[in-house]
Parts: structure tokens; sequence; C-alpha cells
């Protein structure tokens, strides 16, 4: 375990409590994408699949697994329930929430089948998990690119999401100089994911210092 | 020998 890899899980961990925070405090589901928020549901429910193996990597990856199956759920269930407790925005979340996500599970598949470690129902789902989850924020930055604004919390839980991918780099880098392994799929999947975030990165950190500049007196 | 990989990562 290198500081990267935990910084990058707990970046992970609070980018889904500020969206659920985003949800509960606020009350409103603007500018979320529930497309992105089923996305990931199947990109956990793809990749865990050794939760049932119990072959337990350790006791931190376990309940990581969990949480982050079970938040990713809640997640949806929220969303899923606004349709009646705020059934405006709900119906406005589907009219925004428009991008084809056909293609990035048909695209996601195809890769899984011709790219993966093991021709096996495990080693396919985990590469289908793999791909899915470096392109499943773009429902969410199409939203997000179309409405124009956003409201800042949702903004800061796309910057932890990306910050997470990203700072798994460092730590695929730090063990491939200390382990001498390195895992390709999730290298170039990840490498994929921070180009994906790479223009969002870019608006926020002008956003953010556009914001600083301004409170300059 | 059990041949299925480990991912140890999240």
């Amino acid at each position: 375990m290198n500081p990267f890899r935990i910084l990058g899980d707990l970046s992970h961990l609070a980018s889904i409590l500020v969206l659920i925070f985003n949800i509960k405090s606020t009350n409103t589901i603007e500018g979320i994408s529930i497309k992105t928020q089923v996305l990931y549901v199947l990109v956990f429910l793809t990749r865990y699949l050794d939760l049932f193996s119990f072959r337990l990597v350790s006791f931190y990856n376990t309940i990581m697994k969990l949480f982050f199956i079970s938040s990713s759920i809640y997640v949806v269930v929220l969303l899923q329930r606004s349709k009646t407790t705020q059934a405006v925005a709900y119906k406005t979340m589907l009219l925004t929430d428009t991008f084809k996500v056909q293609y990035i599970l048909l695209g996601t598949l195809i890769a899984a089948f011709v790219i993966n470690h093991k021709f096996t129902f495990v080693e396919i789902a985990w590469s289908f998990s793999v791909w899915l989850e470096s392109v499943a924020i773009l429902p969410q930055l199409f939203m997000l690119s179309k409405s124009g604004k956003s409201k800042s919390l949702t903004v800061h839980y796309i910057f932890a999401l990306g910050l997470y991918r990203t700072l798994y780099i460092p730590n695929w880098i730090w063990r491939y100089h200390t382990e001498g392994v390195i895992d390709k799929i999730a290298l170039a999947a990840g490498i994929i994911q921070t180009l994906v975030y790479s223009d969002f990165f870019y608006l926020y950190y002008k956003k953010v210092i556009k914001r600083s500049a301004l409170n300059l007196p | 020998v059990d041949s299925t990989i480990v991912h140890d990562e999240l």
C-alpha cells in the first residue's frame, strides 16, 4: 500500500460521500446524471465478483468493495426516489441526461472480450468493469457541458472522482518500481480515464483560479 | 494450482 493508492481510494470514497451529501443536503438532484451513477453500479458489480469467491484480499479491500457497491446503489435509489419527491427535477434530469450509453456499453463489452487477462467470465467481467469505469463519467460531463452551469458540490464530486484515478497512475509507477508488477489493462484504462477528465480538470482549474483571481483586490 | 488472477486493487 503506498500513499498514492491510499489517497486515491480516499478521494474515491470522498467523491461518493460528497455526492450523497449533495443530494441529501441540498435535496435537489439538479445537474446529476443518473446514467453515470447506474454505470458505476455496473462497474462495481462486475469488478467485485471475487467477493463471492471468498478469497478475500484484505480486510480493507473487502470493506471498501462492500462500501462502493452499497453506496453506488444507494445513490441510484436516491435519484430514483426523487421521481416522486421532486418529479419536475427528475423529468428535467431525464431530458438533459441524453448521452447514448449504449455506445459505451457496447464498446466496453467488445474491449473486454478482446483485451482481458484470461478468457474466463470473472476476468472478462473485470476487464469490462475497468474499461467501463474509464468512460462512465461521460454522461455526467456531457450533461455538465450542455447545462454550462452546475452546483459547486457536483463539480467537487467530479473533481474528487477524477483525482482518484489520476492518483492511481503514480501508484502503478510506484508498484512497478517496488514490486516489479503492473496491470497493463488497468494502466491503459486508467490513462484513458485521466484523459477523459483532463478537459474537466482544465475547466475546474480555470473556474477555481478565475474565482480566486476575481477575489484579488 | 488455482490459477485465478488476484486483483488486489479496488
